[in-house]
């Protein structure tokens, strides 16, 4: 089973 | 004053079209450079970024910046109403504008056709793209790279893809049994056999076709496409826009839980 990361924080770590 | 008038007109249309099931509402910032936006779709897994430089434009004209809040799918339904060999302008005169004017012209200039689309408000995630240093670069025909992906959709809901110095291997599995598709780094002068590998170091990721194939809606802005990959980072899709400037979508790996 895989999951998908949610990318909020990746994209607001600036 | 902002106005932005486009001679190829159908690049515009054929940017919207490559967004809009990805996307439904936006920010476009127009600055004295250019028009940029940037977007993530509604789980958050995806996101667009568009670089529209000002000297790709035949005039640009933006004398302090905006914010142009549009419905992507109002957008799509006023570029339905312009020809392909059309020229496109986009012009407000307010500061904070609650519509955005558009102007369309056949190459005669013997049609015109003038519409307004009324602009929405909206919160403006303040999204920033890291730096990164892609471990692994593929550059290919983009039409080939939109097969693959069509053509492994319907046997899995995911593709790995993993790169090694010589080629690059596209795998599946799924109920019906496995496969997988490898594309060799060949130096062909022909854009459509060509494929560009640096590999610094290869990597192996997941992702899902669902979105790959979004993405490909792009494949008609440019004949080539980069894949950009590093380890534990999204996955960057490009499609370069002439002189214009660039299509980018990124993606988040498929992890095992």
């Amino acid at each position: 089973q895989m999951s998908q990361k949610n990318m909020t924080d990746y994209f607001k770590a600036k | 004053m902002f106005e932005a008038k486009l001679q190829q007109g159908v690049i515009f249309k054929k940017i919207v079209d490559a967004i809009k099931d990805l996307v439904k509402s936006v920010n476009i910032d127009a600055s004295t450079s250019g028009l940029s936006m940037q977007a993530m779709d509604s789980a958050h897994v995806a996101l667009v970024s568009l670089k529209l430089n000002e000297n790709g434009f035949k005039d640009y004209r933006c004398d302090r910046p905006i914010t142009l809040g549009l419905s992507i799918e109002n957008l799509s339904k006023i570029l339905k109403c312009a020809g392909n060999d059309d020229t496109i302008t986009l012009q407000t005169d307010e500061e904070e504008p609650s519509s955005l004017k558009f102007f369309f012209e056949n190459q005669q200039a013997s049609k015109i056709s003038e519409f307004s689309l009324n602009l929405m408000s909206l919160d403006s995630e303040s999204l920033g793209i890291p730096d990164t240093d892609y471990s692994s670069v593929i550059q290919m025909s983009s039409a080939e790279f939109s097969r693959i992906c069509k053509e492994l959709s319907s046997i899995s809901e995911t593709v790995e893809i993993e790169t090694s110095k010589e080629s690059v291997k596209f795998s599946v599995q799924g109920d019906i049994g496995a496969g997988s598709i490898t594309v060799k780094n060949n130096q062909s002068d022909k854009d459509v056999d060509r494929v560009d590998l640096q590999i610094d170091q290869p990597v192996k990721l997941t992702f899902a076709l669902r979105y790959l194939n979004m993405f490909n809606k792009a494949v008609s802005l440019s004949s080539t496409v980069s894949l950009n990959m590093s380890e534990e980072n999204p996955l960057m899709v490009e499609y370069k826009i002439d002189d214009l400037g660039s299509l980018r979508f990124y993606l988040a790996p498929k992890i095992s839980d």
